[in-house]
C-alpha cells in the first residue's frame, strides 16, 4: 500500500514539475511530504513558484499564479491516469491572454487521452477548440447550437415556444 | 469513454423542448453571452451522472433544478430529465455496449428516477457503474464557475487522499 | 432619523432601477423593505431580473448577472452621494464583451464625480480609460509605469536591482 | 478628493527602490501580466488609508507585507512604507491644505507610524480625518479581487445598514 502510494505520488509529482514549467517558463514546483517515513499520518505539501520569485505560500500567490498552479495539479494527474472527461467552468477567468493560450495550448494536448468540455469567455481559448457549442437565451429558454451549425438548425433548437 | 451527446428537457433555464447536443471527443469550448445556460449545461452532465447537492448546482432545493418561467414566454415544466449518452467502446464501463446511456429524472415533488439503457435501476448501481471507470460528479476533474482558486485551498490531507483514490 | 433613512432609501432605488436597467436592457430592479412600518427592525432586500427571465432568489442568476447586479448597487450609491474614490479589483472577470463594454461606458460617467481605479485584463474596459498604468515585474520586484510614458521613464522606474 | 500619487517602498512586491504612481483624476485602468503586483498596487491604496486585517491584503501576518527576496535578485527590505498624496483642494478631508500627504510605515516587528503631511499621529486620527471625507479601508467602494460576487451575497440587514451610513 504504502509502495503504491509512493509510486504514484512520484508519478505525479514528476508531472507536476514538468508541466508547471511548461505553463510557467523558468519557475518551479514540487510536492513535499509530511511525513516521508509514514505518508499515511501526514499529507501532501505542494510548493510553486514563477520565475524569479520565492513563494513562501501558495495563499501569497496572485489570482492568475494560484489559477496556474491549481490547472498543472489537474494536468498532472491527468496525464499519470486520465479521467474519461473533464468538465471545467471559466478556468481562464484570471488569466491574461499569454496563460491563457498556453492552458489551451496544453489541453489541446491532453484532449487525445481525455475529453475537456470547458466554458469560456476568452478568443484566446476559443482558438484552440475542435468544436465549439454557442448557448443562447431565446424565447424565454436556453437552446444550444454547434458554432458551425447552419441558420436552420438554429431555428429548430431555439424557435417557437419553450 | 467520453459524453457523446446530451439531451436536456425541462432542467434549470432548459425549457419543455428536448435540447440535445452533440460533442466531439476531444477538446470543446461552450460560448454565449452572460446568463445564457452555459453554466446549466455543465450542471446538466453533472446531474445527469448523479449530483446529489442541490447547492452545487447553484439552486436552492430540488424543485429549482426544474425549469420555471415567467407567465406568457412558455409552461413551467412538470419535471427535469437529463440523457447523457457515453461511448463505452473501450468498455471502461463495465456495461457490454458500445453506447451507455443515463437517464435521470425528478419531478416537483423531488421524486428521482435513474435508467440505465432504458431500465430503470437505483442511483447506487449508476453511481458503482461510473466509479469504476473513474466518473464521479464530485471528482477533481469537474471544476465549477468561480471555483478553480479553490483547488490549491485544499489542505494536505486532502491532497495526499487525492493521490490515494488515483493509485 | 426614519424619514432621512426613507429618502436615502428610495433615491438610491430610482438610482438603481434606472442603472439595472441599462446595464441589462429590458431587465428590471427594485428593493423591498423587510418591515416597511418599521424599516430599522428588518432589512433591505434586493430584487433584479433581466430582460425575459423572472428570478425567484439572487443566488439563482448566472456569475455575470450577479456581478452586473452587485455593480448596478455600488454604481446607485455612487450617485447619491459619491465617495472620492473606488478601488477596484477584476470587477469584469465573469463578465462578456458586452456587459464590460456596457460597465465601462458607465464608470467613464460615474467617473467625472469620483475618480475610479480598476484593475483590468479586459480590452473593452482599458478602451474606455481616461489614464492606462503598467504594472510589471522586473529585477525581482514590482515596477510601475504609465502607458503613454517613453521608455525612458520605464528604465528610470524600472532598471537596475532593486 | 482623489489620489494624485503614491509613493511605495518596500511593500509586498515592490522592492527597495522607491515606485511612485502619478493617477489622473477620472477612469484609471491597471493593466500587466499575472503576477506582475497590480492587486498589491491596491493594496498599497488601502494599507495607506488604514487597512488593518492583513488578510484581506491576502498576507499571512504583517511580515508578509514587507517585501522579502531570493537570495541574489535584490535585499529584504527591512520595513515597508506607502504615502498617498491626496488632493484635497475641495476640503472634504477635513485640513487645511490642498494636499493632504498620509504616510504610513511598519517595520519586521509589526510597529506602524502613520505621518500626516509630515507630522506623526495616531491611526484613530486619521481614520476619523478619511472617515469624515467618506474614506475607509473596508468601504463599500474597496472590491479586492474575486469578491464582486460576494456585494449581493450580503444580508438584507448589512444592505440596510450600508444606506444608513451613507445617509
Ligand atoms: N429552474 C430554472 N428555471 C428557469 N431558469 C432558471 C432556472 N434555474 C436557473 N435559471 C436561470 O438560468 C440563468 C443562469 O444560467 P447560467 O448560470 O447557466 O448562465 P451562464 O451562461 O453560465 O452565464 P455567465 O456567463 O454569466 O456565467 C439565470 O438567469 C437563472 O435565472
Ligand atoms: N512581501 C512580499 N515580498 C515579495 N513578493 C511578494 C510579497 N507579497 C506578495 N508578493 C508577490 O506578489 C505577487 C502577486 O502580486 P499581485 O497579486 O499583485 O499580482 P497581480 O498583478 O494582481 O496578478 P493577477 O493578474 O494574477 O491577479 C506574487 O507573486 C507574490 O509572491
Ligand atoms: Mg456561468
Ligand atoms: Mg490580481
Amino acid at each position: 500500500k504504502r509502495n503504491t502510494f509512493l509510486s504514484t505520488f512520484y508519478a505525479i509529482e514528476k508531472n507536476f514539475k514538468q508541466i508547471f514549467s511548461s505553463l510557467s517558463p523558468g519557475g518551479n514546483a514540487r510536492f513535499v511530504l509530511e511525513n516521508p517515513l509514514d505518508p499515511f499520518s501526514g499529507g501532501v505539501i505542494i510548493e510553486a513558484s514563477p520565475a524569479g520569485k520565492e513563494i513562501k505560500r501558495l495563499e501569497l500567490m496572485s489570482g492568475g499564479e494560484k489559477s496556474i498552479t491549481s490547472l498543472a495539479l489537474i494536468f498532472a494527474i491527468q496525464q499519470y491516469h486520465p479521467a474519461p472527461f473533464y468538465i471545467m467552468d471559466e478556468i481562464d477567468a484570471f488569466l491574461d491572454e499569454q496563460n491563457s493560450s498556453r492552458v489551451a495550448d496544453l489541453i489541446k494536448e491532453l484532449s487525445r487521452t481525455s475529453q475537456f468540455i470547458v466554458v469560456s469567455l476568452k478568443k484566446a481559448t476559443m482558438k484552440k477548440a475542435d468544436q465549439i457549442i454557442g448557448v443562447t437565451y431565446m424565447n424565454g429558454s436556453s437552446c444550444v447550437f454547434s458554432i458551425d451549425a447552419n441558420l436552420k438548425q438554429l431555428e429548430e433548437q431555439c424557435g417557437g415556444e419553450g | 469513454v467520453y459524453i457523446k451527446k446530451i439531451a436536456i428537457r425541462g432542467f434549470k433555464s432548459f425549457g419543455n423542448r428536448k435540447v440535445t447536443v452533440n460533442f466531439s471527443k476531444g477538446f470543446v469550448v461552450v460560448v454565449g453571452p452572460n446568463g445564457s445556460g452555459k453554466s446549466n449545461l455543465l450542471d446538466a452532465i453533472r446531474f445527469g451522472i448523479g449530483m446529489l447537492s442541490a447547492k452545487s448546482m447553484r439552486a436552492g432545493s430540488f424543485s429549482d433544478l426544474i425549469f420555471y418561467s415567467k407567465s406568457g414566454s412558455g409552461r413551467a415544466a412538470k419535471y427535469a430529465a437529463v440523457s447523457l449518452y457515453l461511448d463505452n467502446t473501450d468498455r471502461r464501463i463495465p456495461v457490454n455496449s458500445d453506447t451507455v446511456i443515463i437517464t435521470r429524472q425528478i419531478d416537483l415533488d423531488g421524486k428521482g428516477v435513474y435508467r440505465l439503457n432504458g431500465r430503470t435501476v437505483s442511483r447506487s448501481q449508476i453511481v458503482d457503474l461510473l466509479e469504476a471507470a473513474g466518473i464521479s460528479p464530485d471528482g477533481y476533474n469537474m471544476i465549477p464557475q468561480g471555483e478553480i482558486l479553490e483547488v490549491i485551498r485544499k489542505g494536505p490531507v486532502e491532497i495526499r487522499r487525492l493521490f490515494e483514490n488515483i493509485a
